[in-house]
Parts: structure tokens; C-alpha cells; sequence
């Protein structure tokens, strides 16, 4: 089964 | 701040939508408009908000202000709008409250609430310009179909993106089900267009429960933007009146 990843590691902080 | 919105209805179709995925979020606001951005709990989904100064008729905002609000309790006192009613919000330098003044359009009525405003220390992401693979645009309600027919299925859908059309592809314990797209244009109601401008194929794999939730935009706008590149979180927006938007990202499922 495909997992979910975050959001943050695409968009950074800042 | 002084912005005066002729539907107070849009505020509450925003806040609607947007009030499952996000509770207290900052409404960031400077010269150039409202704007909120927010992740959901678990950091999978970003809402993006932007109502710019255009949407709204005056806009005064002398100072830049973070105005942070329980959307709960914001819903509660948009619920007190009537539909037609024009929404003036005002709030003071380094305010306390944020206040929601609702007129009736024959101005016989005036109604006036305050929110109390709390602390929010948010982050704030940076969100990569980006040159999207395919770009689709659709009627919002049949997206909203797609979603929660799909869901009935299988907790993820496949997105997949060609020449031939945009298809959305589950697979689950009773079985499996698509749905196909291609370009198709309806002079009399342009509303039902679906347009797909491609540049190079996609496919990818997100979560149907964040998409079904994305859906509750849908009386905002009658068409919806599905933006879409290998790899990077899809992009689905409401655009609003005077450029102004409602976005959502979702970042996809990997690893397949």
C-alpha cells in the first residue's frame, strides 16, 4: 500500500 | 482594519469549507488583502486563502495584522449573517477582538459582534512557484462526484493525466472503479467545461478523505483547477471574484 508523506517535506519553512 | 465584503455569504462558504481541516489559523492582513494559510493536524494537506483588497469595497489596512481566530467560533457569528447581508470587519492596532458588523442590503438591520482573538504561532511554509505538468481544469460539483463516489471504493484514488484525458482510478476490498475526462467544451454553459492543458504526462496517488474534505468549496465556484506534477503535492482551487482564491495542496501518497 502506497504510504502518505507530509506536506513539509515539499514546502519549507519560512 | 476596515474591509467591507458585499457578501458576507462568501466569508461563511470559506470558513465552511475550510473549518474541518483547520480550527485556529492567523488571517494575515496588510494593504494587499486577507490572506490565511494553514496545515492540517497531521501536516498531509495546506489550505491557502487569499481575498485580495479588490474583493473587497472599501479595504483600509494601515498596519499589518494577525488577527488569530477559532474558525469555530467565526462560524458561529457568520451563522448570524443573513445571506444577503454586506459584512464590514474592523479591527484595531494590536487588537484584542476582531469585530463583524452585518448590514442588511436595505440597511434597515445592523448587527455587530466581536470575536475574541487568540495567539497563534503558526508556520508559514514557503510555496514553490511551480510550473505544473497538467493543469485541469473542471465543474467543481462533478469533482466533488468523482471524490466521493470513488471514496465508496478505496481511501486513495490514482490521478492519472494523458492526452487521451484525466482519469481517476481506485482499487478496494469490493472492487475497483474509474472515472475518465477528456477536453470538452459547452458554448451555452461554460461551467461544464473541462479543459486539460498538458505538458507532459502524470500520474500520481492521494488520499480521497483529503480530497472528499477540499470538496466543501464546492459552492464557491462552479469550476475547479487540478493542478498536477510528478512528485509534488496537487494543487486544487476555487478561484474567487477579483483574482482572490481558496487553495488547497495535498501531498501525495508514495512509494506505490
Amino acid at each position: 500500500k502506497p504510504g502518505q508523506g507530509g506536506i513539509m517535506s515539499f514546502f519549507k519553512k519560512g | 482594519l476596515e474591509a467591507r465584503l458585499e457578501q458576507a455569504n462568501l466569508l461563511k462558504k470559506v470558513v465552511d469549507a475550510i473549518k474541518d481541516l483547520v480550527q485556529d489559523c492567523n488571517f494575515d492582513c496588510n494593504d494587499s488583502g486577507i490572506a490565511l494559510q494553514a496545515m492540517d493536524n497531521s501536516h498531509v494537506a495546506l489550505v491557502s486563502m487569499m481575498l485580495k483588497s479588490e474583493s473587497f469595497s472599501p479595504f483600509r489596512c494601515d498596519r499589518n495584522i494577525a488577527l488569530g481566530i477559532n474558525l469555530t467560533s467565526l462560524q458561529k457569528v457568520l451563522r448570524c449573517a443573513n445571506s444577503e447581508d454586506i459584512l464590514t470587519l474592523k479591527a484595531e492596532d494590536a487588537p484584542d477582538v476582531v469585530n463583524l458588523v452585518f448590514e442588511s442590503a436595505d440597511s434597515d438591520r445592523l448587527s455587530e459582534y466581536d470575536i475574541k482573538l487568540m495567539d497563534i504561532d503558526q508556520e508559514h511554509l514557503g510555496i514553490p512557484e511551480t510550473e505544473y505538468a497538467a493543469n485541469i481544469s473542471m465543474p467543481s460539483a462533478e469533482f466533488q462526484k468523482i471524490c466521493r463516489d470513488l471514496m465508496a471504493l478505496s481511501e486513495s484514488v490514482a490521478i492519472e493525466c494523458t492526452k487521451e484525458g484525466v482519469k481517476f482510478s481506485c482499487n478496494g476490498d469490493i472492487g475497483s472503479g474509474s472515472v475518465t475526462l477528456r477536453s470538452h467544451t459547452n458554448v451555452d454553459k461554460p461551467e461544464n467545461n473541462v479543459e486539460i492543458d498538458l505538458t507532459e504526462p502524470v500520474a500520481l496517488t492521494f488520499s480521497l478523505k483529503y480530497l472528499v474534505n477540499f470538496c466543501k468549496a464546492s459552492g464557491l465556484s462552479g469550476q475547479v483547477k487540478l493542478c498536477l506534477s510528478n512528485e509534488v503535492p496537487l494543487l486544487v482551487e476555487y478561484g474567487l471574484a477579483s483574482n482572490s482564491y481558496l487553495r488547497f495542496y495535498l501531498a501525495p501518497k508514495i512509494g506505490d
